[in-house]
């Protein structure tokens, strides 16, 4: 099974939402799916409907002490497992510094346990090229890019494709990508706009489905609920059932 | 005159948003702003309508190599100063690490020089609290938090809330803090239910002008133009300018 790094630096541009609901359809497609949550805003842990995690029980220690990954995986209450975050992973990216070795401790965390269940792992970035991102990116098989319809998100692939082929000749292995465009709002000319040019630019690397904007996935994580379970009626749920059977039907996850 | 930090750690909140349209505004005033991209993503350079800078013209070669401010500040078309940023901004994070001294280095920078001309000066933060963001905070008088009408972008403000009195404590001075709510859509219930949270718990922090959600404003930053200069009778213009005259008056950048 593999590892996908849910990744674009600019910030809201919907790595969160994307993760929090790719998961829930991942679930609800008896896939069981592993989430690690990188980013210390821990907003993919809220959004889980955990609550109060404690620094020992969270991904902060596996950074710092080397607890084992699959001694921090919880059940989340829709279904699927997952590594907390705290706040102090902020802290891990001074902590770890120029560590030449700093951006490999997932890789190797990871290859010893979890990947052994055979199930999808998905890690939630937080908005920020450094070492936590970086070890996200070397875990990982393929990164899903986030694109919000518009113009500030969309330079922010055009940046991430730059830091992706360098890591590229660094690893000496290729790492596949996919953009999903996200809160694509059919209202707005320049919504078109930018799709055009994400499309002109990365061809088939662009998933055919589109997240539109709806107010309902803005919400859900309100109630600690991914949109299956909180609007599955929703133009937001249609989307992302639509985006989870696009990627399961490539590959993406395998 | 006041060094203002435009910050939250949620990412897409509208903080560069805030800063071009603000310091549009301020130009407009004749206040003659000066600002400082601390964004590693550059995107208040791009919007100002500056390109292809060189790392040593940019706020890389004060963090890097001591360079003077005064000499790294250049004219932005639309009449305000800037100190433009760059990628590479993105390896100061780890470069300063944990060196003590690292967070006040941007303080006292600015005290030899920028502030001589009694000009405000606003700096874009990063959607991430680090050594560059900590480096803005240090060197505030005040913080202006713009928080988008969702759920998520609220829970950042509260994460903020608790990060700024840790800093208080330790510089023991306040940080004075304005709370701006942005992306404001009168059509959504979800955005009146968070406009009252955020009076509910920061009450007159909370500035009266809401920012409406207006693609206008996604749109300039396209053509390197602040709203004034791109759609002056749009909805976001007007935001934009009674923002500016409602901070004005309150002093909050003096
Ligand atoms: N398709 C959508 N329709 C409406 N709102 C959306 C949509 N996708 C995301 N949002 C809202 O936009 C905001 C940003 O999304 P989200 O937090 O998922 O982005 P992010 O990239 O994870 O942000 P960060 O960079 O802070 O980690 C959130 O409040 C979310 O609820
Ligand atoms: N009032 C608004 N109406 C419509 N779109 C908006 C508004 N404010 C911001 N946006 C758009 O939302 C996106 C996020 O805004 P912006 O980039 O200013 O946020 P940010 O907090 O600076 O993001 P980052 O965390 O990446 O630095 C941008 O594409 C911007 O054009
Ligand atoms: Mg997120
Ligand atoms: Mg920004």
């Amino acid at each position: 099974m593999a590892t996908i790094a849910i990744f674009n630096q600019k910030g809201g541009v919907g790595k969160t939402t994307t993760c929090l609901n790719l998961t829930a359809g991942l679930t609800r497609a008896q896939r069981c799916p592993v989430v690690i949550d990188l980013d210390p805003q821990a907003h993919m842990t809220l959004a889980s409907g955990i609550h109060e995690v404690r620094q020992e029980e969270s991904v902060v220690a596996f950074f710092k002490s080397g607890k084992p990954l699959a001694q921090l995986v919880r059940q989340a209450q829709a279904g699927w497992e997952i590594v907390p975050a705290t706040l102090e992973l902020a802290k891990i990216d001074v902590m770890l510094g120029n560590d030449a070795k700093a951006g490999s401790l997932l890789r190797n965390g990871l290859s010893e346990e979890l990947t052994l269940t055979g199930a999808p792992i998905l890690i939630d970035c937080c908005p920020m090229l450094g070492v936590l991102t970086l070890n996200a990116l070397l875990a990982a098989d393929r990164v899903l890019i986030p694109v919000s319809a518009d113009f500030l998100s969309l330079q922010g692939v055009h940046r991430l494709e730059v830091a992706l082929n360098v890591l590229e000749s660094r690893l000496k292995r290729k790492i596949e990508r996919r953009v999903v465009v996200t809160r694509f709002d059919a209202r707005r000319k320049l919504a078109f706009e930018i799709f055009d040019k994400v499309r002109e630019r990365y061809g088939n690397l662009v998933c055919n489905t589109r997240i539109s904007e709806n107010v309902s996935l803005a919400t859900s994580p309100m109630h600690g609920k991914d949109i299956f379970n909180f609007a599955p009626a929703s133009p937001g749920a249609a989307d992302y059932k639509a985006l989870t059977l696009e990627l399961l039907k490539s590959g993406f996850f395998d």
